[in-house]
């Protein structure tokens, strides 16, 4: 049975799309199989592994609203052990469809039980805590959720954390918070250390060990197709990303 | 009559907020009489200008949903000039409850009809597409759009100028493209002049010569509760927002 994780939080551009690419890329580099769920209608997620606009046939909208199986949706990337099903443009009216369909909270759990063959899923969710977000919770397993080192992405955490407990008491019983994963951390100024230390006060030990540096190859790589850990693997953000998929690992597993 | 701009882009962090926080703050410091409407239910406007969660009344979500005049919604800020309707946790359900409502798109123009005695009204939106920003959109005289330069920014700009030429055709003829704001500059890397380009080569003129920079300073404001403009007035960041607000008002005069 696959492990189903959600990558959210409703601050927009902490960083979510950057740890879904890079987390399922480096497990698929570590032998495992992963499939990348690209819940956001931006499809950066989708973009970013080499999928852009032209290349996507029928993705996530088509599964959530016409029950279509994950199998015949995913397409390869051009990394071993990684597919994708990729957000189409029609993904942005979901929303207001989604709102009047039966157990609607329920479409992407239910879609996903047919996903067959795989050691993770991962869903990128978009920058929201409304319907599509709520379903990639509810699918989900574990939550991780990227926090950037910024004072404005420190204040919406707690909402985000009230939200997943909300979703576990009604939707989702087995929902856990998988952590906290600090990103574009800065070390050339204050704010990124303060903003680390408030965390770690704040959530102790769901606070990730590693932490993503600001890299400028990071931010490069999308513009080629590629994670970061195949644009440039030597490099300071594909190096952090490797250790998360390692805590990661070691946390799932009790370590 | 208040010229009234929304400040868009359903791309995350690209500097919504802190470009409505200090345009506002910098249309206010030249005399002007300035609204600004936190329509995004992280409430990050209102924190960014000193009303944290505990000092903010009722707000936006009342607004909308129970119709309440502005005029007893708008709270005062520290700089004179500025009033500000903060954003209450209860909006992040607006969106839902807006589905089943009459003029559901309407609901904030009909609103801001009764916003007397303002110059400038702002309206600072979520990064979605969805039902909050399009009542953003419809109560808008034009659009000022944050391009953070980064490649998934850009991408997805076409899909925002989209939804704005639909809006015009069917909810609001008067919806203008007020123009592109280039933010989060950084003249130490090639990304930035490469999107920079890319931007002024499809948008052309719509592209605003003044650039934001990339500026610690402007990320340390909201940790003290206070604009750029008043937090470090000599800082690259604020001469940039006082520049772009001296632009925005001639481009409006048609010079
Ligand atoms: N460690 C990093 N170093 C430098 N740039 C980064 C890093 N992580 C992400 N970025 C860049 O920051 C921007 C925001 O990241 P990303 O798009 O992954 O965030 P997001 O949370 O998915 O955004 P959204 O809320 O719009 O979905 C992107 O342009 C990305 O390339
Ligand atoms: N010019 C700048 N220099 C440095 N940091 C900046 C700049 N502009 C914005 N920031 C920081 O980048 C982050 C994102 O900016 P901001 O929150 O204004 O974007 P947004 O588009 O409103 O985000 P959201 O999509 O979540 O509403 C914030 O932490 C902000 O302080
Ligand atoms: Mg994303
Ligand atoms: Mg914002």
């Amino acid at each position: 049975q696959a492990k189903t994780l959600a990558i959210a939080n409703q601050k927009g551009g902490v960083g979510k799309t950057t740890t879904a690419i890079n987390l399922a890329t480096a497990l698929a580099l570590q032998g495992r199989r992963v499939l990348l769920v690209d819940l956001d209608p931006q499809g950066n997620a989708s973009t970013g592994l080499g999928l852009d606009r032209r290349r996507r046939g029928v993705g996530t909208y088509t599964m959530l609203l016409d029950g279509i199986a994950p199998a015949t949706l995913a397409q390869s990337t051009g990394i071993t052990g990684l597919d994708v099903i990729s957000a189409e443009p029609d993904l942005a009216g979901a929303e207001v469809e989604l709102v009047s369909m039966d157990r609607r909270e329920y479409r992407l759990r239910d879609s996903l039980e047919a996903a067959d063959g795989y050691d993770h899923i991962l869903i990128d969710c978009p920058p929201s805590l409304t319907l599509l977000t709520l379903n990639g919770l509810v699918a989900a397993g574990s939550v991780l959720v990227p926090l950037q080192c910024e004072f404005f992405a420190l204040e919406g955490i707690s909402q985000l954390v009230h939200t997943i407990e909300l979703v576990k008491q009604s939707l989702n019983p087995g929902l856990a918070l998988q952590g906290i994963v600090l990103t574009m951390f800065d070390r050339r100024n204050n704010l990124s250390d303060l903003i680390a230390a408030d965390a770690r006060s704040f959530f102790g030990a769901s606070v990730y060990d590693t932490m993503i540096p600001r890299n400028i190859r990071v931010s490069e790589a999308p513009s080629h197709g590629k994670p970061v850990l195949t644009y440039d693997k030597s490099s300071a953000g594909a190096l952090a990303y490797v250790q998360l998929a390692a805590e990661m690992l070691a946390r799932q597993s009790g370590v």
